[in-house]
């Protein structure tokens, strides 16, 4: 898969939990759950201080089988908006 | 803000306490011009024991007591050249919105002379902490998202976010929603522009529940900028124009009789001034005439000294160069003046001020309702002033950014829903600094049933324009009742949604679970307002429960009233609701049916009201019903 396949994606996943957690480890895990070894690579940036997430470069494929793993809330892609 | 504030009866000497200065707003922006008057740090202290945020390091920004933290996120670091990569504003749209909620008192501000008075902020001894998350290529939900993770946790009290999309999503797959949630989770409640895709109805995207969502309406100072005619007749239109043209006439040509042929352009283009297509040597030195509004690069471009555009504009915006926007009739009259003239000429004058007795009325842009996502939650929530406002401007732009725009200014007039949601943050902000420990829901619910409902006449939209109403900041301070709710209000609202149990205990993190039981309908939850969505023609019941909490006096009886046209019958049970101590909480039912022909427009929406009056508190909500198709 080439990098012009991959799209930026937000990987929503609630509340985050209790205590200490290292969010990278948590999400670079699930990353390689679906895109195996190389997984790390598109992780962009984790959300942890306040909620669970992260952001990563996936191909539609990818997004689709995050959207259907347990712990995943929701995976949408990166879009923008516009000031009012 | 130089008379937004005093319009809504909130003058610079209302009643405030101490703990206004350890109010933090988070300002999800474009950033912040620090130098800027509005931010001012002078009488200031040290920041909030309770600030755990930071001020990024970066080249030539540094924080204050009045900018307490900044912080940027560009997650693609895909910067445009325009960008300055730190918290520094080079749009002005984050300095603007800043100063509006929380800037400090600043003597004369005007804009070359316009709207000239005190300009401040609703709160000017709060604290501004900034999370710059719009760019010269829009705002990217993986940084709003970012920005909310660390304004949470950096320990703000109320988020305000003048941003959107183009149409409305479900709330865990909109940043704003998601954000905004775990705000309210945290006790923050986020103050959201309700977008300026308006008069489309429900062209609303910022619509969770938990949030605060805010239209735009006028105040009454109105600008007009007057059209001087060769034949001395002179046409009244709108825009921003700080210029004072050196000539008393100049020559007017049509720009429809201008097209730039070399580039392949023809009058069908244009007529309507669009860059590039008006040719420089017939334009240059004149007033153009084109039939549509455009942002003014395409006269400025070609040289022209002014344009008149040919379409009615309720608000007046800024355009590079003179202009005035005339309504059809006047503009059907300049054009049969230039035809009819061997050589016509035009001035432009500078922009005046004037008293709009009509004010408040709910903007044409300012986006409505219904609700796409919950049709039974009602939205926008209210309206605020968002139209002509003064307040603070970057430095690092000019009044309108475009190219051949050279005037830098410290204070500058903008219109949108941008304007008005920090002026809604602002009472937000005001509310909790006497109310530390009252919820989003509460602050929320204080600043809904205290607004006033607006004018059927000037706002055919009705509710669905303006929400509960106008903003009455220092009214919220004593609402006498609040609907409150808390996270398990919502999780049950969001199960009667249709979220399952796996969904609604990753987002709350704890053992909640969706159940028959459980499971509520957007009618149960408690909100301040009440909307039902009907079928045209059929008649529809529906049951509100709702539970009150005293907040007023101690000892009280509310009783209430309702409001109803014809096809829109409520009664509410108990009608009378005793109280014997603050804090005491109370429930009832509402019960509406409704029947809505639903076979033109301008039935198909009924507007009723429920009022608890205990003789010192009217505790109102809008009561809506609409017809669905």
């Amino acid at each position: 898969v080439s990098d012009d396949d991959r799209k930026v994606y937000i990987v929503y996943m609630g509340e985050r939990p209790n205590g200490e957690f290292s969010a990278e480890r948590l999400h670079i895990n699930i990353l390689e759950q679906v895109l195996g070894s190389g997984g790390s690579s598109s992780l962009l940036h984790s959300y942890h201080r306040s909620f669970n997430g992260f952001v990563a470069k996936l191909t539609n494929d990818d997004a689709h089988k995050l959207a259907n793993m347990e712990g995943i809330v929701s995976v949408f892609p990166n879009q923008m908006k516009q000031l009012h | 803000t130089t008379r937004s504030w005093d319009f809504m009866g909130f003058s610079k000497n209302v009643i405030r306490t101490n703990l206004e200065s350890n109010i933090i707003i988070g300002m999800l922006d474009t950033g912040i011009w620090p130098e800027s008057e509005s931010f001012n740090d002078e009488g200031f202290g040290p920041p909030p024991k309770k600030w755990k945020g930071i001020c990024q390091k970066s080249s030539n920004f540094t924080c204050n007591n009045k900018i307490i933290g900044a912080r940027y996120y560009k997650a693609d670091k895909n910067f445009h050249p325009t960008d300055i990569q730190s918290p520094r504003d080079s749009e002005g749209h984050g300095s603007h919105t800043s100063s509006i909620a929380a800037g400090a008192l600043v003597h004369k501000a005007s804009l070359s002379g316009l709207a000239s008075g005190l300009a401040r902020g609703g709160v000017p001894s709060a604290r501004i902490a900034v999370y710059k998350i719009c760019w010269a290529d829009g705002c990217s939900d993986a940084d709003i998202l970012a920005a909310f993770d660390d304004a949470i946790a950096d320990g703000v009290d109320v988020i305000s976010l003048s941003v959107g999309g183009s149409f409305a999503i479900d709330y865990f797959n909109d940043s704003i929603a998601i954000g905004a949630f775990h705000s309210m989770k945290n006790g923050i409640l986020t103050s959201n522009s309700a977008g300026n895709s308006g008069p489309q109805l429900a062209s609303i995207t910022n619509v969770s529940p938990w949030s605060l969502s805010v239209a735009a309406s006028t105040i009454d100072r109105k600008f007009f900028t007057e059209v001087k005619l060769g034949n001395g007749e002179i046409y009244k239109g709108t825009s921003i124009n700080t210029v004072e043209l050196k000539h008393n006439l100049y020559p007017l040509i049509y720009g429809g009789d201008a097209p730039n042929t070399k580039k392949g352009y023809d009058s069908s283009e244009s007529r309507y001034c669009s860059e590039d297509s008006l040719d420089k040597a017939l334009v240059k030195g004149k007033i153009v005439l084109c039939d549509s509004v455009n942002s003014g690069e395409g006269p400025l471009a070609a040289g022209a000294v002014g344009a008149i555009m040919q379409y009615y504009l309720d608000s007046a915006f800024n355009f590079p160069l003179p202009v005035s926007c005339l309504g059809s009739d006047d503009g059907t009259d300049v054009s049969t003046y230039l035809n009819t003239t061997r050589k016509p000429k035009a001035n432009i004058l500078k922009s005046i001020e004037e008293k709009d007795e009509q004010a408040p009325y709910v903007i044409s842009f300012s986006s409505r309702g219904p609700n796409p996502i919950t049709y039974d939650i009602l939205k926008p929530d209210l309206t605020a002033p968002g139209v002509d406002i003064l307040a603070a401007w970057s430095q690092g732009t000019t009044v309108t950014g475009y190219e051949g725009d050279n005037r830098i200014v410290p204070y500058n007039i903008l219109s949108g829903t941008s304007m008005s949601c920090p002026h809604a943050t602002a009472a937000a902000a005001y509310i909790k600094s006497f109310n530390p420990t009252w919820s989003p829901a509460a602050i929320k619910s204080a600043l809904m049933t205290t607004a006033v409902p607006l004018s059927l006449e000037t706002n055919t939209d009705a509710e669905f324009a303006f929400g509960s109403g106008h903003l009455v900041p220092s009214s919220a301070l004593d609402p006498g009742l609040i609907y409150d709710a808390g996270e398990i209000d919502y999780v049950k609202f969001l199960c009667g949604q249709g979220y399952d149990t796996e969904t609604v205990r990753l987002v709350t993190g704890d053992r909640s679970k969706c159940s028959d039981s459980i499971n509520g309908t957007a009618w149960d939850l408690n909100y301040p307002s009440f909307a039902l969505s009907a079928t045209p023609g059929k008649s529809t019941r529906r049951v509100f429960h709702r539970t009150v909490t005293n907040v007023g006096s101690g000892v009280s009886i509310y009783k209430a009233t309702v409001k109803a046209p014809p096809g829109l019958e409520i009664e509410v049970q108990p009608n009378l609701l005793g109280f014997k101590a603050i804090g005491e909480m109370k429930s009832f039912i509402v019960k509406v049916k409704a029947k809505i022909d639903g076979n033109n427009i301008t039935n198909m929406m009924l507007s009723g009201s429920l009022i608890w009056d205990d003789g010192l508190h009217q505790v109102k909500s809008p009561v809506v019903a609409f017809a669905l198709e």
